[in-house]
Parts: C-alpha cells; sequence; structure tokens
C-alpha cells in the first residue's frame, strides 16, 4: 500500500 | 479537536465540508459502447475518486489520530462501499440510471454491455430506490458514509486503537440520530428511520463484496488497465480475503 501510505501521510495544502 | 469535543451539529458541519467534488470523467464515451470502454472509463473514474477519498478521510474528525496502519487497513476494506454510496446519492434524483459522474450516467441497459454487471447494477438501483423512498437527506448521508469507513474493519492494531475507534463511532452515531430527530417524526418513527438507513448498510456491503469479486475477475481476463491506487486497493481486498 505504498500509495495508500504517501497520501495519507502528505500534509494538506 | 477531538470529535468528542464536537457537538453532532459541529461534527456534522465538518463532515459537509469533508464532502468530495463531483469529479469529472473529461472524455466522451463513444457509442456503441462496448465493455472495454466502459470498463475503461469505470476504473479511470474510481482511481480518481479514491485520491478524494482519502482527502475526505483525512478530514473526518478524530480519523487521523488513529494508528496509520489502522488507516490503511479501514480504508482498504470499504474504498468500494464508499464510492458505492456515494453513487447511489448522486443517483437519487434520476430512477433508472445510476450517475458515476456529472458526465458519465449509464442505464442497466448500457451497463448490461459488461458481463457480469446487470446483477451489480440491478442491486445499486435497488439501493437508489429504497435511498429515494426514504428521502434521505443530506446531513444523514454524510454521517451513514463516514459510518462505513469507521465501521469497516473490527481488527485493529492495539485495544487503544480500537477504543478511539469506538468513540468516533458513538459520535458519528450521535450526529445521524441527532439528524433524524430535525424531521417531523414521533419518536417511534425516529428510531424505525434510524433502523431503515442502517440496514441500507448491510445491502451496500453485499453489492460491493460482488463488485469487488467482479471487478478481480475482470483484472483476470486483462479487462481493464488498473491504475496505481485502484490496483492497490484491489490487491489488498484479495489479500484480505484470501
Amino acid at each position: 500500500h505504498t500509495k495508500l501510505l504517501q497520501l495519507l501521510t502528505t500534509k494538506p495544502e | 479537536p477531538q470529535p468528542s469535543a464536537l457537538t453532532s451539529e459541529q461534527l456534522i458541519e465538518r463532515l459537509m465540508e469533508a464532502e468530495p467534488p463531483g469529479i469529472y470523467l473529461m472524455k466522451d464515451m463513444k457509442k456503441p459502447l462496448t465493455e472495454a470502454k466502459v470498463m475503461m472509463s469505470l476504473t479511470n473514474l474510481a482511481d480518481k475518486e479514491l485520491v478524494h477519498m482519502i482527502t475526505w478521510a483525512k478530514k473526518i474528525p478524530g480519523f487521523v489520530e488513529l494508528g496509520l496502519l489502522d488507516q490503511v487497513h479501514l480504508l482498504e476494506c470499504c474504498w468500494l462501499e464508499v464510492q458505492m454510496v456515494g453513487l447511489i446519492w448522486r443517483s437519487v434524483d434520476h430512477p433508472g440510471k445510476l450517475i458515476f459522474s456529472p458526465d458519465l450516467s449509464l442505464s442497466r441497459e448500457e451497463g448490461s454491455c459488461v458481463q457480469g454487471f446487470v446483477e451489480i447494477f440491478d442491486m445499486l438501483l435497488a439501493a437508489t430506490s429504497r435511498v429515494r423512498e426514504l428521502k434521505l437527506q443530506r446531513e444523514e448521508y454524510v454521517c451513514l458514509k463516514a459510518m462505513i469507513l469507521l465501521n469497516s474493519n473490527m481488527c485493529l492494531s492495539s485495544s487503544e486503537s480500537s477504543s478511539k475507534l469506538l468513540r468516533l463511532l458513538d459520535a458519528v452515531t450521535d450526529a445521524l440520530v441527532s439528524a433524524i430527530g430535525k424531521t417531523v417524526l414521533t419518536f417511534r418513527q425516529q428510531y424505525t428511520r434510524l433502523a431503515h438507513l442502517l440496514m441500507l448498510l448491510s445491502h451496500i456491503r453485499h453489492v460491493s463484496n460482488k463488485g469487488m469479486d467482479h471487478l478481480h475477475c475482470m483484472k483476470m481476463k486483462n479487462m481493464v488497465p488498473l491504475y496505481d491506487l485502484l490496483l492497490e486497493m484491489l490487491d489488498a481486498h484479495i489479500m484480505h480475503s484470501s
């Protein structure tokens, strides 16, 4: 789940 | 703020603000529709919707306070249910049609060009009719969708995470009850309505399982280009269920 983790951990702009 | 620090009204407001935007396909499907074209469009949309779904989940008060792997697990378990309840909500004013996006709606006949779709279409259309009969309100809809996410899996990483999740679910349940309480219904009608709304969720889980099997079959037959995120979410399901 690389992509999912990446999206979950990015801070919202 | 912790969800428990929010009143039901404030929680509903936050859920309304978290609603994702309408997602456009931005590509006209040329007639005649074929299995490949329909599957291509629907998987493209599903992949785009997934990105917005993650943003939505992060805006649900308390969700990001759960362990990261629990967040992953919950999203992996419920993503198709969340997409389906959104589809049902968008389609409620269009009897006989499913509004996949503002620029892609399909009738049962149009959907039937994909092998195995009619059964799933009929279940989605039936659920949409039920939602129409119930005159589901937007406030109730956002609560139900949050419940789908938070109720998608009971096996969390720790008992601390599980109790956090239960508190979150309690807060959303209170919000749903208060949304129902806004309607002009007797107490008896209110709890019957609550039961009817919650019973919808088991149908949605059922259709989602059917849809997941279908998508898996399509992938096996190389019928669809599956995008990164969509593929990841589908594989997670196959892994959990086997």
